[in-house]
Parts: C-alpha cells; structure tokens; sequence
C-alpha cells in the first residue's frame, strides 16, 4: 500500500 | 491604492471555479509586478499557485501603490464573480491598509456597472519555499485530454500511476474492483499544437497521485487548452495551466511513496 506524503516534507516554510 | 481592471471577468470567474472547492480561504497578495496566491488544501497534500503579471494583456490598468494581502473566501468570491456578465471588464479595488474587497462589473456597451464590496479576512497562511528546479520529464497535452483521463480513471481507483518515458506517458489505475490503462503516445505531428502530447524526458519517472486531488484540478481545464505536468521521481508533480495574457495557474500534489 502507497503511502500519501505531506508537502511540507518536500517544501520548506518560507 | 490597488486597482487591476481585467478585461474579461471570464478568465478571473474560471480561476475562482477551479480553486474553491480544495481552498476555501486565499490570500492574494499584490504588488506592483502582480497578484500571486499561494495555498494548501486542508491536508497540505495540494498545493496551488498563481501568477498574475501586472505588465501582460489582460489587465487594461494596473496600479498597486503598496504591497498588500487581501484575504479571502474563495466561495463568497465566487457567488460575487456570478454577478459579472462573462464580457465584462472587471475592477478589484482596495486601499492601502484594506478592510473591503470592492469589486466593479462594467458591462461591455457600458450601459451597467455593478459595485460589490466584501470584507477581508486575516488569514493565517503557511507559505511554503517552492524550488525552481528542472525537473526530469515534463509532459504536455490538450488539457481537455487530461481531464478525460483523470475522469475516467478515477471510477476504477484512488490512485493513479503516472510512467513517463520516451515513447509517451501511461497512465494506470489498479482499484479492487478492476483495474484501466491509457497510453498516450507522444505526437509533434498534428497541425494545432493545442492538440499535440510532448514528451520531455531527462530521466524515465514512475510516480503515484492521489486521483482526488488531480480531478479537482482539472476544474481548471476550461482557463487553457494545454496542461502541462511537470514530474520529478519522489517530488511533487506540477500541473500547469497557462492563463493567456495573465499568467499561470501551478497545482503541486504531494506524491504517493512506499513506505
């Protein structure tokens, strides 16, 4: 089973 | 002082449509090289982006004295945006330090203007550092296209695998019921190139979405005749779609990895 990732593991807060 | 006078209230009505379902409350923030707005879905797996340049076609006037952010609710925009005829130019209008939204419907024979105000919110909105990068394919095809194909893929399944390589891009839903393929092939050849399927490829890609999130962003289909889908092995995808004499429209969707 695929897991649904987050944005904030890929983007940085500005 | 902000003022921006659009002249199709169209394009600004198709934007609204196509993000308020997934992003309820906006800033949009303005200055003098343009509107940007910048918001994540509740979940923060989807993402959306605009850019709206100040010195393109489409605005007739542009003025923005100060940077400001103007918060709002996307749906109460949208039952606004219902009131402008699909010809007529629009003018978003705001003070220096705004606590109202106003809004100015200018029929195309000039014969009736309509006035809305609305109230700002603050809202409290995360912006997140997106990179500029390049990314190792990216596809484009009729954004007509695309919508069909999220559309029908999701009556199989959640998830969609999207597998990039050099003959073209495949798209693979495998749900409990059964399971639905579509190729398309990459063609340069037709005569409009609204109608071509480009491939890109640095590096092949295999990489699963979320199918919720990419049919929510096909409610943008109607702002381009071209979508373009940006994808990188384990980042998100971008899907773009180009606003003529404006700008863009970026989604971002978080992918689906093994864990």
């Amino acid at each position: 089973i695929k897991g649904q990732t987050s944005l904030n593991r890929f983007f940085s807060k500005q | 002082m902000f003022e921006a006078k659009m002249l199709q209230s169209s394009v600004l009505k198709k934007i609204i449509e196509s993000l308020k379902d997934l992003f309820s409350d906006a800033n949009f923030d303005c200055s003098s090289s343009g509107i940007t707005l910048q918001d994540m879905d509740s979940s923060h797996v989807a993402l959306c982006y605009l850019k709206l340049r100040s010195d393109e076609e489409g605005f007739e006037d542009y003025r923005c004295d100060r940077n400001i952010t103007l918060g709002v609710n996307l749906v109460l925009m949208s039952k606004i945006l219902k009131c402008a005829g699909n010809d007529d130019v629009i003018t978003l209008r705001a003070e220096d330090e705004p606590n109202i939204l106003t809004f100015i419907f200018d029929s195309k024979n000039g014969e009736r203007v309509s006035k809305y105000d609305i109230k700002l919110m603050e809202i409290d909105s995360e912006l997140l550092g997106i990179p500029d990068t390049e990314y190792s394919c990216v596809v484009k095809m009729p954004s007509h296209e695309f919508q069909r194909i999220c559309s029908n893929l999701s009556q199989l399944g959640d998830s969609v695998t999207v597998d990039c390589h050099k003959e073209g891009v495949d798209f693979k839903v495998a749900g409990e019921q059964g399971s639905g393929a579509i190729k398309l092939k990459q063609n340069t050849t037709v005569d409009k190139e609204e109608d071509q399927v480009s491939v890109e490829l640095n590096e092949a890609v295999t990489q699963s979405f979320a199918l919720k999130f990419l049919c929510a962003f096909t409610k943008a289909t109607s702002l381009s005749d071209t979508v373009s889908l940006s994808l990188t092995q384990d980042t998100p995808i971008v899907v773009e779609y180009p606003i003529a004499q404006h700008g863009y429209l970026r989604f971002y969707l978080a992918p689906k990895i093994e864990e």
